[in-house]
């Protein structure tokens, strides 16, 4: 479902030029549960940007369930991205002033679906905030902030799953509950992909693709996930 | 440094009323060295924004260095906390147009120290960042924020170093080099107390305090820190 070819990302800072992705190639297939680990810095937020469809390459190929991404316009990409993608941030990117509840309505809306009350609420149960629904963001613990944009990213029944250190700020009971809801989704068959720095957390999935630089240092199936 | 009796923080939102923490009482002296754990939600950043001056307590007694901070004015308050506290926050909380050098310069200018531009640069390159340091956050990944946080809140010199899990976003290796320098900074007798959710981070600390639904459920020194 994800495959990326010679994929390079350049940011340009005056005369500085930082290459934050060089040359990489990898294939997902619909169904793997992948985590991808790293040292700070080294390009894995920028890489789940670029197959998130948030952000372009500088150069190299995607192709996203067989479609050549390259060749979208913007709105093709919005839509594609809507449709078929689920997406936690490693910052959450939840809409301040507004509840939780309507932080996870939100990709429902832009689907037009009908019943979005209720399947927004179901979400935040899946997660353990169903007593929080109410609550803003800045009323709610960092944890709870994160599992609001987990919610969120699986409202849509997604067949790509994108988390970005989905569980960098919950306990390590919390975060147990989080991957096995993972887990579950990937029992379902959803592509499921994490950027992770917990070995143990990494360890729930079944291959772990290691980044450095910029470029994939390695790719290994987890031995017993 | 720190003591705190019958310690309690309640949310009022509307008809409903969150006891964020409930009836804490907890020393913390000179020199220690404590990790702060619990489940999401049991009151870790709460606790950490009252002992860090950011907030007040509903109820219940605060001593900051054998100062009752209940008394002081919120100028008294603010000109304590910059003088003798680092906060590193679990959002980061930088300025989003500024670039990390002058992020880290701030704590400087409020307190009206000249060299400021080496000591910030110095403090950057300690964690790492000294290719960095003209990035303003957008421009950073979510590591390097964090540890521009980091930077900011040691930069002061401050006796006490409060961090509020600054090492969530940190792969391993980064993690480990963050905590060398909490525990460099601790051989020097400041006092430094992290909220964290990794065990192999806590055990680098030499006390473990877990948190609970707003209480203070045990309070263990580390074996082998
Ligand atoms: N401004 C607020 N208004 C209402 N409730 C709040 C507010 N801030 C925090 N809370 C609630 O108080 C409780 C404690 O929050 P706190 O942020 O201290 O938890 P925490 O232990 O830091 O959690 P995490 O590990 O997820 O960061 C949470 O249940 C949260 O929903
Ligand atoms: N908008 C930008 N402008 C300039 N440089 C950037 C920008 N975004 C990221 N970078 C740089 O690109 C490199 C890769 O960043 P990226 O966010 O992908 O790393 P990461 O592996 O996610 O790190 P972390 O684990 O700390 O989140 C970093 O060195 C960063 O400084
Ligand atoms: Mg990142
Ligand atoms: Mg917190």
């Amino acid at each position: 479902v994800i495959k990326v070819r010679g994929l390079c990302k350049d940011y340009v800072m005056g005369t500085n030029v930082v290459h934050a992705l060089r040359d990489v190639d990898l294939e997902i297939h619909r169904g793997e549960f992948v985590a991808i680990m790293g040292p700070s810095g080294s390009g894995k937020s920028t890489f789940m940007n670029v197959i998130g469809c948030l952000d372009r390459p500088t150069a190299g190929q995607y192709w996203l369930d067989g479609q050549e991404v390259q060749g979208m316009t913007d709105n093709q990409l919005a839509e594609v991205r809507n449709r078929t993608i689920g997406f936690v941030f490693q910052t959450y990117n939840l809409l301040p002033r507004t509840t939780a509840l309507k932080n996870v309505e939100l990709p429902l809306m832009y689907a037009g679906v009908k019943d979005r009350h209720k399947r927004a609420a179901e979400a935040l149960e899946r997660v353990g905030l169903g007593q929080r629904m109410d609550h803003k963001p800045n009323e709610l613990s960092g944890g709870q902030q994160q599992r609001v944009a987990i919610a969120r990213a699986i409202v849509n029944d997604p067949v790509l799953i994108l988390g970005d250190e989905p569980t960098g700020n919950l306990d390590t009971r919390t975060g147990e509950e989080v991957m096995a809801l993972f887990q579950e989704l990937n029992r379902q068959c959803k592509t499921v992909v994490l950027v992770t720095h917990e070995q143990d957390i990494a360890e729930h999935c079944k291959r772990i693709v290691r980044f450095r630089d910029g470029r994939i240092q390695s790719d290994e199936p987890v031995a017993n996930p």
